[in-house]
């Protein structure tokens, strides 16, 4: 997934 | 990382300190919904399912630990504690959130984020948190009196998707610079749902009155 796909968020 | 998502994951834990709290000093899940519960069980189980394939952060790892222990704990509190079990208003607790489940999965399936099983799962849990705390809202509607405790963890629960609206508009103009159709929607959806809780709330808090929700 590109970067900033809002995955790194909980 | 940036202070309104970071906010918003404080208030989301002390949401979720404040129900185990209560549920621990009190010995009572009087007023909580447990459907709510097994929603935000099953949000954090199919949204983390990342955990331990990509590594974003020490803090990331650790926080989703914490949300799902967390919630499977209240879980279990609620479901099996031989005292807690007794205080669980299951007459009350009558939203059909069978009906949540399979209508957020058919959502995830024709609108997903991408057409891989752990993205429909992470779109299925992002349509399902929009809609978790329905069944929560229609037990308060249906409760006589709301506890403090009771009030300040679903006050706390939506305040945290509010920040994260912030956190979105934020990295929007900072970083992404593109809309994230799919958690922008839903999470406006989510702090919708609380519009007339906040209302009820802030004003019973301003007249140093009972939490009350019209039925």
């Amino acid at each position: 997934l590109p970067e900033g796909e809002l995955h790194d968020e909980l | 990382m940036n202070v309104f998502r970071l906010a918003g994951d404080m208030t989301h834990l002390l949401s979720i300190v404040v129900l185990l709290l209560k549920i621990r000093t009190t010995k009572s899940c009087a007023g909580i919904s447990l459907k709510t519960q097994e929603l935000y069980v099953l949000v954090f189980l199919t949204r983390y399912l990342d955990l331990f394939t990509r590594y974003f952060s020490v803090y990331n790892v650790l926080m989703k630990l914490i949300f799902i222990g967390t919630s499977v704990a209240i879980f279990w509190y609620m479901r099996y504690h031989k005292v807690v079990k007794q205080t669980y208003s299951k007459d009350l607790d009558s939203f059909r959130h069978y009906h949540l489940i399979l209508g957020c999965f058919l959502m995830a399936l024709l609108i997903p984020f991408d057409f891989s099983v752990t993205e429909v799962l992470w779109t299925f849990s992002i349509y399902l948190e929009a809609v978790a705390i329905l069944p929560q809202l229609v037990l308060l509607q249906k409760s006589r009196n709301i506890d403090n405790l009771t009030g300040n963890y679903v006050f706390l629960l939506g305040a945290y998707r509010a920040l994260y609206l912030l956190n979105w508009i934020y990295r929007f103009f900072t970083e992404i610079h593109k809309i994230r159709w799919i958690p922008w929607i839903s999470g406006l959806v989510q702090t919708a749902l609380y519009a007339d809780f906040f209302y009820y709330y802030i004003q019973s808090w301003r007249k140093h009155e009972e939490l009350k929700l019209p039925a």
